[in-house]
């Protein structure tokens, strides 16, 4: 039942954005953190067949059905997260990067990743100096559980509160950062197990940097609930 | 006969040199005076690693120590006292593609630190500075005929590498927060500076063959009601036709769970 296809007409020499009708499943399996269920994933497979030619292009990615939460708590000033509902208690690891010349193999990532969900960590914080991690990193923390916290490149130390004082302003080009944010957001986005995008580490990004990076990244109203006053959950839309 | 629609991963065959070694332009390398790498590379081409940095394929020539054993960073020489040119490199390297007639063939970076200067077959493109950024060139007119592609990518360090105050500390002189590149480069409290920034094509490179349709960058979103009972799978994506006439298209969308052993339903 879940295999559909849609009848699309692309004007030559352009491309088009298209929203393929939700799908429905009844009772997914969800994906769930390290130590608090399994990691399910669905192969999700896109194919695009062209009258006259054929098959034209295909795409594929491990995809977890699961929500993923967080709000800072008012008493405390923490961070709570919420997986499917079920608030959880973060087991974090610090991460910066797998190896100093990047030789960043995906056997490489897996033992790393593998090490941690073994040592019962059930998220990873990418710091802001190190990388925006790749697309081999994020699968493996699907398959084994590890939620990723990840920070975009600014860090205290460099941009603004360090000895000497620099880079109040961050870099230089900040439509180059924002380009580079927002092409990083779209190689990643899609896995189950990244949890939260943070400006930077232990500094609050330059105001306009900020700003888009919030504004690129705030939740789809879909997706954004309120509690009524009767305690019930409700969605905007 | 049409090579089959899909994507190849090119991580094999590359050869490197220092930029200030090579004499020749990158129309050169890629036309009339390619390195050979049969037998062996000639001097200063040696086997490179990609995706990796310039320290890395270095480290796979035995040309620097392992930095990190002992003091051996101690001595390589920074980028700060050598200069940029001097980590700047070239990568080359050749790769079979002959498409048909309404086949599109891309050529994709998935990272490169910090902006290059490639040359396929005698034609330049100059790409963007940035670590964080793909980039995705057009190569279709500008394949050879015969198949026989070459290729060669000029790679500059970031703008402002910085210089290591003896003292060491965080982030060094703090110059590299300047360029949106990776930071600890410059070395940390729990880190040696790395001597070349992590100069270098060091993530993905990738050869993607596609009809007069390509489906770009989708987007998964899965919402739930009822206690989790219902949900919603919702898909978002570009498709970019480069034909010059109208495409009919059938688009599908398949969800099989997760593999189960070799078994998987659909």
């Amino acid at each position: 039942e879940h295999l559909q296809s849609y009848a699309i007409t692309v004007p030559p020499q352009s491309d088009i954005e298209y929203t393929i009708p939700s799908l429905f499943f009844y009772k997914p399996n969800l994906w769930w953190p390290n130590g608090m269920g399994k990691q399910s994933l669905y192969n999700v497979e896109i194919s695009v067949d062209v009258k006259g030619f054929g098959e034209s292009d295909s795409w594929s990615h491990y995809f977890g059905f699961r929500k993923i939460e967080s709000t800072i708590d008012d008493s405390t000033g923490g961070r709570i997260f919420k997986v499917n509902g079920e608030p959880i208690f973060i087991r974090g690891g610090n991460w910066i990067l797998s190896d100093g010349l990047l030789r960043l193999t995906k056997k490489r990532y897996m033992t790393d990743i593998k090490f941690h969900a073994d040592m019962n960590f059930n998220m990873l914080r990418c710091w802001g100096g190190g990388l925006a991690e790749r697309p081999d990193f994020y699968h493996f923390c699907d398959v084994y559980g590890l939620m990723v916290w990840q920070e975009f490149w600014i860090t205290g130390d460099v941009d603004g509160r360090g000895d000497p004082i620099s880079n109040l302003n961050g870099p230089l080009d900040h439509d180059l950062f924002l380009l580079c944010a927002r092409d990083t957001v779209k190689l990643l986005r899609n896995h189950a197990s990244l949890a939260l995008w943070v400006g930077g580490n232990e500094q609050v990004p330059p105001v306009d940097i900020n700003k888009a990076l919030k504004n690129d990244l705030k939740l789809h109203p879909m997706f954004v609930s309120y509690q009524t006053s009767k305690n019930e959950e409700r969605y905007l839309s | 006969m049409a090579v089959a629609v899909g994507k190849r991963v090119l991580d094999t065959g590359w050869l490197a040199a220092r930029s200030t070694e090579v004499a020749l332009t990158g129309v050169q390398l890629t036309t009339t005076h390619p390195p050979a790498a049969d037998p062996a590379p000639p001097a200063p081409w040696m086997s490179a690693a990609v995706p990796g940095t310039v320290l890395g394929t270095l480290l796979k020539n035995n040309l620097i120590p392992d930095p990190f054993y002992g003091l051996n960073n101690q001595a390589i020489v920074d980028i700060a006292d050598a200069g940029r040119d001097y980590y700047t490199f070239w990568f080359f390297t050749t790769f079979q593609c002959a498409p048909s007639a309404n086949q599109h063939v891309t050529l994709n970076f998935r990272g490169i630190n910090y902006s290059a200067e490639v040359y396929l077959n005698g034609h330049e493109e100059v790409l963007p500075k940035g670590m964080f950024r793909r980039h995705t060139i057009d190569i279709t007119d500008i394949l050879h005929p015969d198949g026989n592609n070459q290729l060669a990518v000029l790679v500059h360090p970031p703008d402002h590498p910085g210089k290591i105050p003896p003292q060491g500390g965080q982030g060094g002189d703090h110059e590299i927060g300047k360029d949106v590149a990776t930071q600890y480069v410059e070395g940390w409290d729990w880190m040696c500076p790395i001597r070349d920034r992590n100069t270098g094509i060091w993530d993905e490179v990738l050869i993607s063959i596609s009809g007069p349709v390509n489906i770009i960058d989708p987007h998964l979103v899965s919402t739930f009601h009822d206690d989790f009972k219902r949900s919603y799978l919702h898909c978002t994506l570009q498709l970019e036709n480069k034909s010059s006439w109208i495409a009919d298209c059938t688009l599908k969308i398949q969800v099989s769970t997760e593999l189960e052993g070799n078994v998987c339903l659909v």
